[in-house]
This record gives C-alpha cells, structure tokens and sequence, in this order.
C-alpha cells in the first residue's frame, strides 16, 4: 500500500517558523524603504514536494511594521512592534520557497503593506493622532525646516532628505506635528553647504552614510521645533529589490515605485 | 471490494468513543498571532 502523504503542515509547525523566518529576513534584507516587518502569524502554508528533498513552499504572512527603519543596523529582533495606539502598518506577503536538503531559499515576493484604518484606532483610542499622508503640506514643512535646522547646526556631513518614513498631525490640545525621515550623507560639510547646496551630492555606494531624523514642530500654543538625527555609518549596501509598496511615501527621486 | 456504507452506518462507525486524553488537533492555518491583530 503506497506509503500515506505527509500531513499537511501546521501554520505553528517548526517547519513553517522556520520557513516564515527566513521569507522575514528577505523581504527586509531587500527592501529599501519604510521600516523592518516583523512577522504576526503565519495565514496559510502549502507545500508541493518536487523530489527527494526538494519542496515548493507557498507561505501567507501577516506582518506588522516595526519602529526601525529599514536601513537601521538594529537587528529585527530588537526592533519593537508598532502598537495599534501608534497607528500600526500591516505587510500581508505571499512568498514562494525552494527547500533542497533542508537549504531554504526565497524564489518570489510580493507584499503590499496598509495602515489600520482610522475608524479602528479611533474607536480605541479616541484622541490618538492619526498617520497623515506624507504629502501634507504641514508634513512636508516640518521635514524641510527640520532637516534646515540640524544642517544649520551640525559640525558633521550636510544631510539630505532620502524619503518620509511616517509622520502625524495632532490639532488638540495642542497644534503639533510630527515626521521621521531617512537621511543621507552628502560630500560636503555643512559648512561648505552653505555656500552651494546644490552641489552636495549623496556619497557613492560604497562609502554611502544613511541616517534617520525624528522631528516634533509645536505650532500652537507656541513656536518650538526639536530635530534628532541618528547616523547608521557606513554598511554593506544589499542589492535594491524594492518589495514592500509604501503608499504615500515621498522619495527623492519620483517615479521610484516599488513592486 | 469497496462498498458504499449507508450514512447511518458510517455515522454510527463515527461514533465510536475516542480514546481517553483525545486531544483534537487544532486546525492547522491560520497559526498564532505573535503581537494583535488589527
């Protein structure tokens, strides 16, 4: 009697982590924008055997947006969870996979992330400030004057904008604004900046110096802007296969969507 | 030969006691939720 198929895998089975972890660390190993995503539950698996030791995995992830950038040296499992309070982002990715003796390898991608919708945070948390769209003018002022105020007063390299990662805009009780973006290093000083920004190019690949900046601009009741930026130092840089759509995100270069 | 049983039969069959400390297996997918759900 031939010998009774394998069961199914089990979405918690050791297997399924397994496999559900390395498809984690491609998605954020080959993306260039936005944050890391952290892996919530495992929606579906299925696994098509080609031969001896030689399978097909098909996996369903729920992913939730981390506070690390994505081009943060932090390693993922140090990189807190959004919480739902914060206005979480949601990654849903099919994956596909290649396991030959026991060897996993991701063969496809596609992810599409979304925030929660405004209703939900709402409901929970009435006066929590919402996500704006990254092309709010107030978010696009903020980012701009912050960004000029820190070049303003860095000893360092010039930074330039790279893209908005996330911001928000709260009316009460005070008027305030929030945004983080990515920053670059250029090949100017700030100094020299001054008399011709224009000329300051990001650094070449391999001595590329990406960072990130928070911003906070009260607007009301009264004027105050606090700016911190965090240089990463120079890294490997990792081929750029974009996997994670990041509606509204501004980058600097229009035009360079993601799949 | 394979013979069709009748539905009361096969329901009758089904019923049959399962042994003591039977846990059912849960439903393999979707798995855990690490952090919420939104």
């Amino acid at each position: 009697v031939p010998a009774a198929p394998p069961a199914p895998l089990g979405c918690d089975d050791p297997e399924s982590e397994a496999a559900a972890e390395a498809a984690v660390n491609y998605i954020n190993g080959h993306s260039h924008h936005g944050y890391k995503f952290a892996l919530n539950r495992i929606e579906d698996i299925r696994v098509v055997p080609q031969g001896p030791n030689n399978d097909i995995i098909f996996l369903e992830l729920d992913l939730l947006e981390t506070k690390c950038p994505i081009l943060s040296p932090t390693p993922l499992a140090n990189c807190t969870v959004r919480s739902f309070a914060e206005h979480a982002v949601e990654g849903d990715c099919d994956v596909k996979l290649q396991r030959v003796d026991g060897t996993l390898s991701v063969l496809a991608s596609k992810c599409h992330s979304h925030a929660d919708s405004s209703e939900d945070i709402l409901k929970v948390c009435p006066d929590c400030p919402l996500l704006a769209s990254l092309n709010n003018t107030e978010v696009l002022e903020t980012v701009s004057a912050a960004l000029n105020d820190y070049n303003s007063k860095t000893t360092d390299s010039y930074l330039r904008l790279l893209e908005i990662g996330r911001a928000k805009v709260q009316y009460y009780p005070a008027h305030i604004v929030v945004a983080e973006f990515a920053v670059g290093a250029t090949n100017c000083s700030a100094e020299e900046a001054k008399a011709n920004a224009g000329a300051c190019q990001l650094l070449p690949e391999d001595q590329s110096n990406f960072g990130f900046c928070t911003s906070v601009m009260v607007k009301r009741p009264s004027q105050d802007l606090q700016v911190d930026c965090q240089l990463y130092g120079h890294q490997v840089p990792v081929p750029a296969i974009p996997l994670l759509s990041r509606p509204g995100v501004t980058y600097i270069h229009p035009g360079q969507d993601t799949s | 030969s394979v013979t069709k049983r009748a539905v009361a039969g096969a329901a009758q069959h089904d019923k049959v006691p399962r042994p003591v400390g039977f846990v059912p297996r849960p439903p393999p997918c979707p798995g855990k939720i690490r952090h919420f759900d939104i």
